[in-house]
């Protein structure tokens, strides 16, 4: 199961839609400081269901919607799509192409897409368990959690092992 | 559960004192399991011991070699159990060359089983990549996409236009 | 005592205003104490909005913004009372190259009234050194002081035998 | 004032006398990861003075002092000495350098000097006092610390304007 391509379009920075083609070996994302490099790792952990603000960096979901710019208005909704190339049928599902897409408004509500229709989040996360790549798992890793993954308080290595077993 | 939990932990922790040598070109690791408790519940001790230097308290390794163990712990587990996807958000920072170019040749080795998107300022980590974007600002405040080829990086991390 | 906290406080404000605007080319930043408090106890607010930005929430900042932000606070407080010496350990691992120069150009400014230690991996703040020392491990586990040139520092980082 | 020498035996990892001169302007320190750089910060604030064990990354005091190695038996004594050039007389003593140095025995006792006379914790706090790099002033910053100055529980930012003020 290969991650394809990811479409952001009203998340955080990402006024307009943009998207990211990943080949399926190393892809590396360059770009001076507070350009949206981040946002992108962000966005690939909200679209894969992760429900808590802080570890996206935000102090309420909403203001995880594009807040407006010197040259672009505020957006209503933001949208994260995530392509899996599925042809070797590593998801429990019929399809060659799996699309996960999550959408949150203004008003709060969110809503989440399987190949584009409206699903519950437990259907995603059932679809993604046990392939090592759901919200919970250890497949985002930023420098300011090495200091989590060494500390005493060894709650997050317990958890890192737990998701492989 | 618990003897699927021992097995499992049996495999990371043999697989981290390999990778752990193969990052630090010696020394060695483990994780531990305090005896008598409940491998279900019990804390997981970490040791590292940098070759040539005596083992002390976790917290007293440097920068450097903090992450260097986190990364061998990391590489420890998706031997175990691969994720098809993996994403490090500047992990290279604290690094220095020679660590730099350990951590890449590793990553070409499991890039295999594991699809990498890694942020960075890093030079030499740029040059390892299969496809490099970049994300730019023309307007401000607002983020773009841009494919980019290696040489249109330039000093500044900045992306010329493509 | 409240006066003199007072005083200190507008004058580190205003210096604040003037050095982010120094580092991020523009936006605006401000210091303030709310409403109403005694100025001993109340919270000290920052604010930070780089150029064509909107202002937000100080945490959505970026790592290399806030690392920037933090800096712009540190000369703030040296214009009002150099400290004669400063230790800076790799605080510009966050930063691209452009705000490395950016930064690398205040700090000669800044020389002249406060001496700075710096530790860092990046070449270009090595090249602003006036001295420039290595530390090595020669002997495993024991650390020794090398004087060093430029040219010295090979791409590992490591310091060659001067 | 400047501080123009540091010298360090038996602190960290520092197990030979090992000086470094200051030359007023900008002194670079480089090195491969592990070597020993922030142990010569932290000489630094411990010899200014610096009570709290967790501030030098170790968990008891005598973790400081250099407990051994391949080719190096662990040593009973960690010293740290700061010269500082007085000419102008910023601090108010009568020497034109002057020389503070910090002692930690295994047994846990602690010895400061000033010019190589016996003088007690506070007589150094005091002679450094209002000049801005006692141990507490804002004169040592790592970027574990760019966090802390930026965090909503202010209380360091209030610290730093103080020690300003
Ligand atoms: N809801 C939002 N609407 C608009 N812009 C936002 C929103 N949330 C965050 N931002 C902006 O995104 C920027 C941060 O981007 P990000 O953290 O991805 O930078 P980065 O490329 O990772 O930089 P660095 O190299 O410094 O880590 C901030 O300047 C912030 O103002
Ligand atoms: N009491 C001690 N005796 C001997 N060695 C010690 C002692 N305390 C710490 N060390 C050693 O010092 C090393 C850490 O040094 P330090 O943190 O200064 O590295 P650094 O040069 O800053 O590296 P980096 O570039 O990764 O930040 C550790 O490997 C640790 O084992
Ligand atoms: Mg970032
Ligand atoms: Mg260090």
């Amino acid at each position: 199961m290969i991650l394809s391509k990811i479409s952001i379009h009203g998340f955080k920075s990402f006024a307009r839609k943009e998207e990211l083609r990943f080949d399926g070996g190393l892809t590396v994302i360059v770009g001076p400081n507070g350009c949206g490099k981040t946002n992108v790792v962000d966005a690939i952990r909200w679209g894969l269901g992760e429900q808590r603000p802080s570890i996206l960096r935000a102090d309420r979901m909403d203001s995880l919607i594009f807040g407006g710019a010197q040259s672009a208005k505020p957006l209503g909704m933001a949208e994260v799509s995530l392509h899996f190339d599925n042809s070797r049928h590593v998801l429990p599902i019929d399809y060659n192409e799996v699309v996960v897409t999550r959408r949150l408004f203004r008003s709060g509500e969110s809503e989440y897409l399987l190949n584009k229709s409206v699903v519950r989040l437990k259907d995603i996360s059932d679809l993604l368990m046990d392939t090592g790549i759901g919200a919970d798992a250890y497949s985002v890793i930023e420098l300011k959690m090495v200091e989590d993954i060494l500390s005493e308080k060894a709650e997050d290595r317990r958890k890192l092992i737990e998701e492989a077993a | 559960a618990r003897t699927r939990f021992n097995d499992v932990f049996q495999k990371v922790r043999t697989n981290f004192q390999e990778t752990f040598k193969r990052f630090f070109r010696g020394g060695d690791s483990d994780l531990l399991l305090p005896e008598g408790e409940d491998p279900l519940e019990a804390r997981i001790e970490i040791k590292a011991r940098p070759a040539g230097k005596q083992l002390r308290d976790i917290d007293l390794l440097s920068g450097g070699e903090k992450a260097l163990t986190a990364i061998s712990l990391l590489f420890a587990l998706y031997m175990v159990k691969p994720s098809p996807v993996c994403v490090l958000d500047e992990i290279d920072a604290p690094l220095d060359d020679a660590n730099v170019q350990r951590f890449t040749r590793v990553l070409g080795e499991f890039a295999e089983k594991t699809q990498f998107v890694i942020v960075t300022h890093n030079k030499m980590t740029m040059r390892c990549a299969s496809s490099l974007y970049g994300v730019t600002m023309q307007e401000q405040g607002v983020s773009k996409i841009v494919s980019v080829k290696f040489d249109d990086v330039d000093e500044e991390g900045e992306i010329r236009a493509a």
